[in-house]
This record gives C-alpha cells, structure tokens and sequence, in this order.
C-alpha cells in the first residue's frame, strides 16, 4: 500500500465500520452487501475481456448483454437460497441490477428492472400483475418503458402515439401517426426488450382520454424478431451511457387485448367507457419511483468520484508550500480541499435526502392503498426538483473531482468517463431539469396562495405559512 | 429574518429565501396579469425566477433532511463519530450558504461581517475535515472491483495501475502499427 495513504489512514479519528453500517442502512444490509460484491467478484464471467474502454460500439452492447445476463442469473441465484426473488424485495436488488457499479456501464437490462417491473406493479391491477409480474421478475420476458417520442418528451400531454379501441373486436390500434411520434431513447428498447409498457394517448367512443399505459409484445419471444406492425431499432451513438441501449419504436395497426391497457389506476371497459383514475398524478406514480430511484444513484455517483480524486489527491505529490520542504500532497493545498471536501459532503447530503425521499415514497404508496391521495402533489413537486438537483450537482461534482486529478483524470482507465457518463444521463433523462423546477415552482405558487389564505399545507412546504401571513419587513 | 451562522438556522434561512423569492415571482406574475397577459404568459415571463426558487426550495430541503439524519445518527453514534458527521453536515451547510449569499444580505439581516465569518467557518470546517478525508471515502466501502478505476484504487499504486492499463490499450498490442507502411512511410520518402 502507497504510503501516504497508510499515513492517512493512520491519522483517522473515528471507527470507519461504525460509519459503513451507518453509510449503508445497518449492519444486516452492510453484510448482504458484502456478500454480494464478494460473490460477483469471485464470479469470473463478470469480469471484463477487455476493458470496456477499449471495445466498439457493438462489442460494448454483446459484452454488456452478457453481463447483464450473467448478474441477473447470478444475483438471482443467490438470492433464491437465501430470500425467495419477488415483488417486495426485488428493490434491494437493484444496485446490482441496475447500477453501473458492477457493470462499470450502463446496463441494457437496467430499466427492465429499474421502471418496467415497477411499472407493473404500479399501473397494472392484480390480474395483471399475476399475468406479467413473475415473467417479468424472472426475465422470461424483458420489458422497458416506453413514453418519450422523438418530438415530445418532458411534456407528456404533447405525446403523439394513439391507442384507439375498437369495440367490435375488444381491441385497442397502437399507431405512430409521424416520424415525430416514433418512440426514442427508451432504455433497452433498440434490441434487448420482447415487451414494453407503451404510453399513449387512448380513444375511445370518439374522445381522447389523454396518455395511459399499455402492455405490449413488440418481438417474438423464440426468434425475438419484431412482430408485424413494429419498426424497432437503437438509436446510435451517445455522448456516454452506450450501454443502455437505447432504441426508438414505430407501430402501425398494431393491435393488443383491451386488456392490455394497465387498469390499476384508470379504467377502460367493453364499451369503450373510461374511468379516470383517482388522481391525475397516480399514473406519474413510476417516474416518481424512479426519480428516486436516480437521486440514491447519483448521490452514489458522486460519492465514487470523490472517493477516486481524494485517494489520487494523497498519494499524488505536487508543488511546495514552503520552499524548504519537499512537495506536498495536492490534497494539502486548500484549493484542493476546496474542490474535494465539498463533494464528498454533498454526495453524503443527497444520499441522505434522497433516503428521505424514499421514507416520504412508501408513505405515500401506504395511503394510496387505503385511497389517500392527499401527499400526492407533495412528493411529484419534491421528487422532480431533488431529481434536478441531485444530477446537477452530481454531474458537476464529478467534473470537478475529474479535474482535480489533472491531466490523469482525463484517462479513461480513472473511470470518470462513466461516472461522468452515468451522471449526466441523468441529468437527461426522466425530465428535463428545468421543467422539472418549473413543475415544482408551479406547486410552490399553487401552495403559497392556499398559505395566504391560512390554509394548512404539507410537511415539505409548512415553513412558507409564516412568511405568506406576515409581511415582508426588510 | 435574523441570521446567526448556526446550522438550523442557516438551514430556515433557505425557508426564507424560497419564501420571500416566491413572494415576489407571485407578485410579478400578478403584475403581468394585471397588464393584460393570460396567467400562462405571465407564468412563462416570470420562469427564470421560478426556477430560482424552486432550486433553493430543494436545497433547502436536501439540508433539512442531512441535518435530521445526522442528528438522529449522532444520538446513536460514538462521539467521535458523530464530531466527523457533524463536521460533514457543517460543511454542506456552508458551502450552500456561501453559494446564495446575494440572497442571504437581500433576505436575511446578514452583513457583510457576518459573511467573513461564515467564509471562516467553511475554510475551517475544510480544515478539520481534511485528516479524515481518505478514511471517509474508505468508510463508503467501494471495494476497487466497483470503482473500477487506476486512480482510486485501494492501495494507492496509481502509477502503476496506470502503466498496466495503457498497456492493455489495442495499439499497444504490436509495436508497428499498418498504419506505417501505408502512410506515415510513403509521407516520409515523398511517395504519398
């Protein structure tokens, strides 16, 4: 071992185990997690052939696909012994399943776990559940969420593709009707998922019921050839995050049951009749599970970069600080300091806001059941501005540890590349950072006005009573 | 609202700049409608201070959370433990603060002394935290198979780790690259 880390390591002040079990949720989920990477560690098909930095655009999908798979079954396996591999533990799972952690890449199975598995369990109802929620956990089939378009993203309602039913034959028409409504960028959609959750704009009776989630085979599940009426392909090259596989998607008549439509929220009947869901937001329900979901992943994003720049910032000796001495460690200079420190504060920071995010979730998802709607609102406009914020600053926050390695840190081989990769997908995908502020400052207006009436408000929000009831003296 | 350079306080001070800058968007967005935009145009005209405060709402909310959870840890936790949580929740709280300051004099009763102070403690919480600093990132338990990287591994051999990646590089896997023959030579004897 380098021996300035031995020496930083002989300086510290506290029990670093004792900090771990705190760090990860206590001693039982500290020692799952060790047992974890031990066991992918000593699995030699999840190392890497050659490192992922060196491969093709092709070979980066084939060795991520492997992977993946290989960690799936492994995971699985392991977890069978121990648990049982289901609906109310497959969360615990998802570090693995989804993060890039063990993949040092995006993962091509990562959003069939990360949103389509919850997209079941979130907008299908219990006979839909026990039709695809054990294939899906199981991998016998392989789903993604699909919704964004190459014209429309963010804003939902702008999204073009029709799901129109046709009483006489109990069925609903997937079309895209233009280019523009053609599906894009979904996770796992260009040549690894046979189904997906599609959204849409439904029909019925003549009248559009606005955008609802539809179960759809879109390959063959023995050829996994596109089935007819499917144009499907990957979308190319990206800035990072290759490993996704991100696809685009185009329907033409393309037919499924009724009851394909996911009713768990909204309802559609023979007769073409709708019921709105309770609460315009609960088909929101998985984006807000996945936003945070990419909160916990980016705090940990950042918490790696920081990890990375701060050892290299010790070991790596550079300039004086006093002329009579030899060099200092660059993470003695207090600009160093200044650049580091902070991220590894705010990384611990996200991490913990993002926990309790998480606690605020399953509460929220307690009182749906019992049809509480009433947080609702509360947890969107939160969940979409600690989204924005979590990127952010975790894609800033790795650039910043990048450069503080210097000229290193610009190798791939430092891993900042993916980091940096994963962290600004983020920033990307699942809304747009500042439609998402715009969302939540749309709540905070919407609260503050019902403060000026000196109506009661959430948890997240109640500080703003006192300012709306006294006036501003300053 | 009354600055002092205490953490909960710090924290409320972000409560009161969400609130006051939601104040006056609410105000401008009334303006606008009252000078004859719809409320969407008004909305859209007032967006960048939306986004503003919205922002701050959050990291308001991200320092709330931190606080609580490390204060609920603290009560669990060796002291010296909780001296090192503390001193990390010290210094996410400053460095928030020292990034709204323009709002801090606009909205708080902070002066310009109160600011040099506030500097101070943050180059001093830098400070204390820097003897910690590699056993903080050792205690966020990333063996090196998950860090995946030649800079941030364990046991420091950087150089080294380096050396051996650049070596897996496919240009370095024959010493004459075709390349030569092709181009570089017929350049070099004018035959290109």
């Amino acid at each position: 071992v380098n021996k300035d880390l031995l020496e930083e390591r002989s300086k510290c002040t506290f029990d670093k185990e004792e900090f771990t079990v705190w760090w990860v949720g206590g001693k039982d989920r500290l020692e799952e997690k060790r047992n974890r990477e031990q066991f992918c560690m000593s699995q030699p098909e999840f190392r890497d052939k050659t490192p992922l930095h060196y491969v093709s655009h092709k070979e980066l999908y084939e060795e991520t696909v492997r992977k993946a798979t290989a960690i799936f079954a492994k995971s699985k396996e392991m977890v069978q012994k121990k648990h049982g591999f289901n609906a109310g533990n497959f969360v615990n799972f998802l570090d693995v399943l989804c993060g890039d952690g063990f993949m040092h890449q995006a993962n091509p199975l990562a959003v069939h776990f990360s949103m389509f598995v919850p997209g079941i369990i979130g907008h299908g109802n219990a006979e839909q559940q026990e039709r695809w929620l054990d294939r899906a956990l199981n991998c016998k089939i392989l789903g993604t969420y699909v919704q964004t378009e190459l014209g429309h993203g963010t804003f939902l309602r702008g999204l073009e593709t029709t799901a129109t039913f046709d009483a006489e034959t109990d069925e609903i028409v997937i079309n895209s009707p233009s280019l523009t409504a053609y599906k894009w960028w979904p996770g796992g959609l260009g040549l690894t998922a046979n189904h997906c959750i599609v959204m849409a704009q439904l029909y019925s009776n003549g009248r559009c019921h606005g955008v609802n989630p539809f179960m759809v085979q879109i390959r063959d599940e023995d050829t996994h050839m596109p089935l007819p009426g499917i144009e499907i392909g990957e979308i190319g090259n990206k800035l990072g995050y290759n490993g996704v596989n991100n696809g685009f998607l185009g329907f033409k008549n393309f037919r499924i049951p009724r009851t394909n439509m996911l009713m768990k929220n909204a309802k559609l009947s023979h007769d073409g009749t709708y019921q709105k869901p309770i609460s315009s937001v609960l088909n929101y329900g998985t984006m807000v599970f996945t936003r945070v979901l990419i909160a916990l992943d980016t705090s940990q994003l950042l918490a790696r970069a920081a990890t990375i720049a701060i050892r290299y910032s010790c070991v790596r000796r550079q300039s004086v600080i006093d002329p009579s001495k030899p060099e200092v460690q660059v993470i003695d200079h207090q600009t160093q300091q200044g650049k580091l420190l902070p991220q590894l504060a705010k990384a611990i920071a996200l991490k913990l806001s993002a926990d309790n995010l998480w606690k605020m979730y399953e509460a929220t998802q307690m009182d749906l059941e019992v049809g509480n709607t009433d947080r609702l609102p509360e947890l969107h406009a939160i969940s979409c501005c600690l989204k924005a914020v979590s990127t952010a600053d975790s894609a800033a926050g790795v650039e910043v540890c990048r450069l503080a390695c210097g000229g290193h840190g610009y190798l791939t081989s430092t891993n900042f590349l993916n980091l940096y990769g994963s962290a600004t997908a983020a920033v990307t995908y699942e809304g747009e950072n500042t439609v998402l502020y715009l969302q939540t400052a749309r709540y905070l207006v919407k609260v503050w006005n019902q403060a000026l009436k000196g109506q009661q408000l959430m948890p997240t929000v109640r500080y703003l009573v006192q300012y709306a009831t006294k006036p501003n003296t300053r | 609202f009354a600055w002092s350079d205490s953490i909960p306080v710090i924290i409320e001070a972000f409560q009161a700049v969400t609130a006051n800058r939601l104040r006056l968007a609410n105000e401008h967005i009334q303006q606008r409608i009252n000078a004859g935009r719809t409320p969407q145009e008004a909305i859209n005209e007032t967006g960048l201070e939306l986004v503003r405060l919205a922002e701050i709402h959050c990291r308001g909310f991200i320092l709330q959370s931190a606080y609580a959870a490390i204060e609920q840890a603290c009560q669990a936790a060796s002291q010296p433990l909780a001296e090192v949580l503390r001193e990390i929740c010290r210094l996410v709280v400053y460095d928030e603060a020292l990034r709204i300051t323009g709002d801090l004099l606009r909205f708080t009763t902070m002066s310009d002394n109160d600011l040099v102070e506030l500097q101070r403690k943050y180059e001093s919480s830098l400070a204390a935290i820097r003897p910690n600093a590699v056993s903080i990132v050792d205690a966020f338990d990333y063996p090196d198979f998950i860090l995946g990287s030649t800079l941030g591994v364990y046991d420091g051999n950087v150089y080294e780790r380096l050396f051996e990646d650049a070596m897996k590089s496919p240009l370095n896997q024959e010493p004459v690259n075709r390349t030569f023959e092709l181009y570089l030579k017929p350049l070099m004897r004018g035959k290109l």
